[in-house]
């Protein structure tokens, strides 16, 4: 509870009314961000811990997996994401109902085969090319993602689903450029 | 040479091939469609004169437009298109500061606009509050609703205030309201059912500053304090030093008031509780794994 503590008195702090409005003087908003992260680090600790207790693991494998977080997302970029061929996701759904959640993860690859669930049922998916034009992919960045890859995750109440995904060949989805009459 | 249309099942919007702006919306399921535009525009800040209380500034706790109207970032967009079996994209460029992607995935009923706006240019020296606009032709007779705080759904009245007689100095401003969570507006005349709607991911502010509009406020860059605390203009550079780039999404829905009411409620809640998705690259193979 302790790691959960730091985000608390971040978010505590954050009730003041300069960070609720966002009146507050530049160095300070500085201060209020470094502090929201350090809490979110923590907590990011304690869902790793969380998720490892709530998946079974067999007793030959019994070592807890280490579990990251992709902070950048909405601006397509992830390390792990873009730099590995193959990787496992989980995605766990905070909500009291079942969810269809649209992902997008930053990728480099120009196919991906999906499998969820303990049966290996294939998930369908598109990869999309990113574009320079609409700073998908900005320079301010530093991604080296050229796509995202698209699926559907099918999520029970208050539960998660995870998924193996890795590179596969095939052909990325094409982009069409409209040239307009002005 | 012929519009060009995003569509699913659910829903469709179509976007002028001389312009590349969205110029209609429908709503398949229930038979719904209005003419749509949407472009985005910024207000420039006013300077104002401290030491006078009539002339303030517009600053980090005060918007404040130089000017009634505010001015178009282009009257034009380029286009790309991505079309695929789960999701089909419109990706628009309105300047070197300005764009956006509308999405439209298999099976949803809304349509998703991620706007990117920023480093917004201050090279001649005029502060800018760049805002997204909704337009339609819907008689919203001076009306317009937004969440309290993802609670309440409030009515919000052009020039009117519920509990007290307003004297209206600022058209604008004045008519700016917090959307926390969502805004929609109505097409209040008798017997009509139709419901424009648009969910946010993060707070902003926003108004209907003429009947059928909806604005939303995206992002302010502006050169002066507004002399009501905070010392500063409210000029964030980033770590580049040029000003910040910000992207958000828009949730937009046309429905009729029933459907509308459901969706918004839905999909608020998977907005605000968004799932958490965390990764790694053990050397398990999915054998194993399952």
């Amino acid at each position: 509870s302790y790691k959960i503590d730091v985000l608390k008195r971040a978010m505590g702090v954050s009730q003041h009314h300069d960070a609720v409005s966002g009146t507050e003087k530049q160095a300070v908003a500085y201060d209020y961000a470094e502090r929201l992260a350090n809490g979110s680090a923590e907590c990011q600790e304690v869902i790793n811990i969380a998720l490892n207790k709530l998946q079974d693991k067999a007793p030959s494998i019994a070592a807890a997996l280490e579990w990251k977080f992709c902070n950048y997302l909405n601006v397509s970029k992830c390390g792990l994401t873009e730099n590995n061929t193959a990787f496992y996701m989980t995605v766990y759904n905070p909500l009291g109902r079942p969810v269809d959640k649209w992902l997008r993860l930053p990728v480099r690859g120009k196919a991906y085969t999906i499998y969820t669930g303990p049966n290996g049922e294939l998930v369908p998916n598109q990869v999309v090319p990113l574009s320079k034009e609409t700073k998908m992919v900005p320079d301010h960045n530093n991604s080296r993602a050229t796509a995202d890859l698209v699926f559907k995750a099918s999520l029970p109440a208050l539960g998660f689903n995870t998924y193996y995904i890795s590179q596969s060949s095939g052909r990325r989805t094409a982009v069409r450029k409209v040239r307009q009459n002005r | 040479n012929s519009d060009v249309t995003l569509k699913n099942e659910r829903v469709s919007v179509v976007f002028d091939s001389m312009t590349g702006l969205v110029k209609e919306m429908t709503n398949t399921d229930k038979g719904i469609s209005i003419p749509l535009s949407q472009n985005f525009f910024y207000y420039i800040g006013h300077d104002g004169d401290n030491s006078k209380p009539e002339k303030q500034a517009s600053g980090a706790y005060i918007f404040r437009p130089n000017e009634t109207n505010p001015y178009p970032i282009n009257t034009s967009a380029t286009l790309e298109i991505v079309n695929g079996e789960l999701v089909n994209e419109v990706r628009q460029v309105f300047s070197n500061y300005t764009s956006q992607v509308v999405r439209l995935y298999a099976g949803s009923p809304y349509v998703e606009f991620e706007w990117t706006v920023g480093p917004i240019p201050i090279g001649d020296n005029k502060g800018r509050e760049v805002i997204t606009r909704y337009m339609t032709k819907l008689a919203s007779d001076n009306k317009f609703y937004t969440d309290a705080n993802g609670r309440e759904i409030l009515q919000r009245v052009r020039n009117y205030r519920p509990t007290w007689k307003l004297n209206q100095t600022e058209p604008v401003a004045g008519n700016y309201y917090p959307i926390n969570s969502r805004a929609f507006i109505r097409d209040e005349v008798a017997n009509s059912d139709i419901q424009f709607t648009v969910l946010n991911d993060r707070s902003q502010g926003g108004g209907s500053i003429q009947d059928g509009n909806l604005e939303i406020m995206l992002h302010r860059r502006l050169l002066h304090d507004d002399s009501l605390g905070v010392g500063e203009p409210l000029n964030e550079t980033g770590v580049a030093g040029n000003g910040l780039v910000v992207r958000g999404k828009h949730y937009v829905y046309l429905g009729d008031k029933s459907s509308s009411a459901k969706l918004h409620r839905d999909l608020g809640e998977e907005i605000f509780m968004a799932p958490i998705t965390a990764f790694t690259t053990s050397k398990l193979t999915p054998e194993e794994w399952a």
